[in-house]
């Protein structure tokens, strides 16, 4: 039900995803 | 962080929300930090728009590290982490601003989460008249929210009711969002029913309060938006990317 990734905000999934370490730079 | 201690009325669900509380003084420097720090792909001193867009940037950076945090959100797997914050992100920024200047308690100016005072004389001048009409009209719940005695436990309750302010259909495990809704519904109603029993419908006045702040979003989504179409957003910019991203 939920979007897909398309349409998905990567900072946000940067943000919010543990298994990827480092924080983007915004 | 200062200590916090039960009592009677206080529900735990605000004890341990006033705990997840980021300090002030540590996200005002880290913020102040980040944007002295040049930027790549941007020029060495941003106009104070472009100044503006990294504060606000930063700021839902700040948000989003304190969900993480949140009692239930942790528990929820990233998607429906996404799909939370993509409804609530522009009314979570903000409640913080109103919070903010609630604690700033000045009508003629307004406090940035750098510290900084701007006049709101100094925001008709230089703002434009799309924002300066969002700046009046917080101000107007700003005043709404002080007069009711908004204090630092309902802030939390309600800040943690935006965050989960989504219908089911949306969320992959809904059964845990629904009883942080209804947790943190008993709450609130719990204590200003005990700390505010001269004020009965408080309650009552602080969920209207979520209605404004929501129609408050939108007006600063719409003025984000306009600012799209002009080019006159900062590239790489996270309150944009949310802005397009698909809507659930």
């Amino acid at each position: 039900p939920c979007q897909g990734a398309a349409g998905r905000p990567a900072i946000l999934y940067a943000l919010l995803s543990p298994s990827l370490g480092a924080r983007p730079s915004v | 962080p200062e200590p916090f201690s039960g009592g009677p009325g206080m529900p735990e669900l605000i004890l341990q929300l006033l705990q997840l509380e980021p300090d002030e003084d540590q996200v005002r420097a880290r913020i102040v930090g980040c944007l002295q720090e040049p930027a790549k792909g941007r020029p060495d001193q941003p106009a104070p728009f472009g100044l503006l867009c990294r504060m606000a940037d930063q700021t839902f950076i700040s948000i989003v590290d304190w969900a993480r945090r949140c009692m239930v959100f942790k528990e929820l797997e990233v998607a429906d982490q996404m799909t939370l914050l993509q409804n609530c992100w522009s009314e979570l920024l903000v409640f913080d601003h109103i919070y903010r200047q609630i604690q700033h308690g000045k009508e003629d100016s307004i406090l940035l989460v750098t510290g900084q005072e701007v006049e709101l004389t100094t925001v008709a001048a230089q703002a434009g008249s799309l924002l300066h009409s969002l700046v009046l009209r917080a101000q107007e719940l700003v005043l709404q929210l002080h007069a009711l005695q908004l204090d630092r436990q309902e802030f939390v309750c309600l800040k943690f009711l935006i965050l989960f302010s989504l219908d089911g259909k949306f969320l992959n495990n809904y059964s845990l969002v629904k009883d942080a809704q209804e947790k943190a519904n008993a709450a609130l109603l719990d204590y200003t029913l005990c700390h505010y029993p001269h004020c009965g419908d408080k309650f009552q006045q602080l969920l209207l309060c979520l209605v404004e702040v929501r129609a408050l979003s939108m007006q600063a989504k719409e003025y984000l938006y306009h600012k799209h179409l002009g080019n006159e957003m900062p590239r790489n910019n996270l309150l944009i990317e949310m802005l397009q991203a698909k809507q659930t």
